[in-house]
C-alpha cells in the first residue's frame, strides 16, 4: 500500500 | 505520536507564523511567491477534504483547520491587502504552476494506494507538497538577497519535511505494517530541494552574514 498508513499523518 | 512528528508540525506552524508576521509587520511581501502560496492552499484542500467526516484527533483537526486558514490569510493578504499587494514581487515571480499542477495530477491517477476520488487527490496533494517551494526558491533566485523573516521561513519549512522523514523512520521501526512508500519518496524529494538552500542559509548563519544566493 502506497500511503494509506500515513493518512493518520498531517 | 512520536517527537519527530510533534516537532515537525510545530516546525511547519512556526514558519507559517514567521510568514505571517513578516507580512502583518512590515506589511510587505516582498521576496514571498503568491504561486507557492496558493500551491499550498491547493495542498491543504485537496488533502484534509476529509476533515468533516475522518476524524482521527483533536489534534490533526486543528492543525488541518489552522494550516487552511493560516494559508488563506496569507494570499488575501497578498491579492487584496491595501498596502502589503503594492509589495507584491510580480515581475520576478512568473513561476508557471500548471508545469506542476499537471504533472502531479496525472501521477496521482496513475500511481495510487487506491483508485478513488479522495484517495487519489490525497496523493495529488502528497506530490504537489513535494513540489510546491519551486516558484519560491525560483522567487529567492532571482531577488537574491534575501530578508531574514523570509530565509528563517524557508528554512523551517524545509526542517519541517526532514523531520517528518525521521518520524517515518521512527514508525517504520516501531509500528509492525507501518508503510506508505508514496509519502516516503515525496518526503525525500520534498526536503532534498531544500538542500542547497540549507548550504546557504548555514554558511550566512556561521558567519552571521546575510543570506545571499548565488546566481
Amino acid at each position: 500500500e502506497g500511503g494509506a498508513a500515513a493518512h493518520d499523518e498531517l | 505520536m512520536n517527537i519527530f512528528r510533534v516537532s515537525a508540525d510545530i516546525l511547519h506552524l512556526l514558519s507559517i507564523l514567521v510568514l505571517l508576521l513578516k507580512i502583518h509587520a512590515t506589511k510587505s511581501c516582498a521576496g514571498i511567491s503568491l504561486k507557492t502560496q496558493e500551491l499550498y492552499l491547493a495542498v491543504f484542500v485537496t488533502r484534509y477534504l476529509d476533515l468533516f467526516w475522518n476524524f482521527h484527533s483533536l489534534y490533526n483537526s486543528v492543525f488541518k483547520v489552522v494550516y487552511i486558514a493560516t494559508s488563506s490569510m496569507i494570499i488575501w493578504y497578498m491579492k487584496r491587502h491595501r498596502g502589503v499587494k503594492q509589495t507584491y514581487d510580480k515581475d520576478h515571480d512568473t513561476f508557471r504552476y500548471l508545469f506542476l499542477i499537471v504533472p502531479c495530477a496525472v501521477l496521482a491517477l496513475i500511481v495510487n494506494g487506491r483508485f478513488s476520488l479522495f484517495e487519489i487527490l490525497w496523493t495529488f496533494s502528497i506530490y504537489l507538497e513535494a513540489v510546491a517551494i519551486l516558484p519560491q526558491l525560483v522567487l529567492l533566485q532571482r531577488t537574491k538577497n534575501v530578508d531574514n523573516l523570509t530565509g528563517n521561513y524557508v528554512f523551517l519549512l524545509g526542517l519541517y519535511r526532514a523531520f517528518y522523514i525521521l518520524n517515518w523512520i521512527y514508525r517504520y521501526a516501531t509500528e509492525p505494517h507501518y508503510s506508505a512508500w508514496i509519502v516516503w519518496l515525496s518526503g525525500l524529494v520534498q526536503t532534498g530541494l531544500y538542500l542547497d538552500f540549507f548550504y546557504y542559509y548555514l554558511q550566512a548563519w556561521k558567519q552571521s552574514k546575510k543570506l545571499q544566493l548565488p546566481s
